[in-house]
């Protein structure tokens, strides 16, 4: 696990955050809910919470969908290739690109589009970096740089945990033990399987 | 576009399906090595400059496979556990063009995704190993 320069973390008084989405994006109850299962993961790590709130100018973190360039100096650039960005704490930005096939439910590994993105394994990765973790070597972490299409991998493997609890703690109520994703998903693309 | 659940996906690939992925055509350069000259090598080498591996630079990148992208090409290999062969191989390239998080593996010039690994490693080009 790595860490941004300066080590950048959500100060203990800034723990319970709040997290609201574009009112443009007019996203489904659905897609929200993606969103609220990827918090999940973290939250159940370490003492932070996250609570959804409809006004998304005040919220800590801003979960924004955009398409090309969208004024932060980091264009997105269609389907596949960059599929999100997200700042560092406190910024709170989180940017996704529009042009994805975002999957919200289901197996994305049977998807019959090359191009379909799971939609929570992105999201599990971009707050990853919202909280203050940088990209990991390790392969079957969350916090591994790339994810093929047609993947799912939302699990915190031991490094993402390691990398998190050394930033905020644990949570009192974690029992110490990640499934990693080796266990419950593998990738596949191509036929071939690449865990 | 959301698609709730893989059943609403419609069996008949999308028009973009058949696009191109943005990274799709790095895939050309298979086998390339330092001292070749191949068109669009220079967008590669901006991959490589968005994502911290070559620092910006004052002018366009050339299509030279030069010093700069071999040691970034190296480092690169070295963050995502391949062999560090400073050339465009297969293994390389699957990974290079594979979807990914727009954010930078290295910031502000230190290779944040490999803190604590030996940065020496990529001058031998050697795998040091212990026995466990």
């Amino acid at each position: 696990y790595a860490f941004f320069p300066g080590r950048p973390f959500w100060p203990a008084n800034r723990r319970d955050l709040t997290y609201g989405f574009l009112p443009a994006n007019e996203l489904s109850d659905e897609v929200k809910a993606v969103f609220t299962r990827a918090f999940e993961k973290w939250s159940a790590v370490t003492p932070l919470t996250f609570t959804q709130t409809d006004s998304f100018f005040s919220a800590d973190i801003k979960i924004a969908f955009y398409s090309g360039d969208h004024g932060d100096g980091e264009p997105f650039d269609g389907v596949l290739g960059t599929l999100a960005h997200a700042f560092s704490p406190t910024n709170g930005r989180f940017h996704l690109d529009a042009a994805e096939n975002w999957v919200v439910s289901g197996d994305v590994t049977t998807s019959s589009l090359s191009s379909a993105v799971d939609l929570e394994s992105v999201a599990v990765h971009e707050i990853g970096h919202l909280l203050g973790l940088g990209h990991s070597s390790v392969e079957d972490a969350i916090m591994f740089p790339t994810i093929s299409s047609r993947t799912r991998k939302v699990e915190l493997a031991n490094d993402d945990i390691d990398g998190i609890q050394s930033l905020y703690g644990s949570n009192p109520n974690f029992n110490g033990s990640a499934t990693t994703s080796t266990t419950q998903e593998r990738e596949t693309s191509d036929g071939e399987a690449r865990y | 576009r959301f698609f709730p659940n893989i059943t609403a996906i419609p069996p008949w690939p999308l028009p973009n399906a058949t696009s191109l992925a943005p990274w799709d055509a790095f895939k050309k350069f298979a086998g390339c090595q330092s001292g070749e000259k191949r068109d669009g090598l220079s967008k590669l080498k901006q991959y490589f400059n968005n994502f911290g591996y070559i620092p910006n630079s004052p002018t366009n990148f050339s299509d030279d496979f030069n010093d700069e992208l071999e040691k970034a090409l190296k480092i690169y290999q070295q963050n995502f556990n391949l062999n560090v062969t400073g050339q465009l191989d297969d293994q390389t390239l699957q990974q290079i063009v594979r979807p990914r998080c727009g954010n930078a593996d290295i910031v502000n010039g230190t290779s944040s995704m490999n803190s604590g690994k030996s940065s020496s490693f990529h001058t031998t080009g050697h795998f040091r190993t212990t026995a466990h």
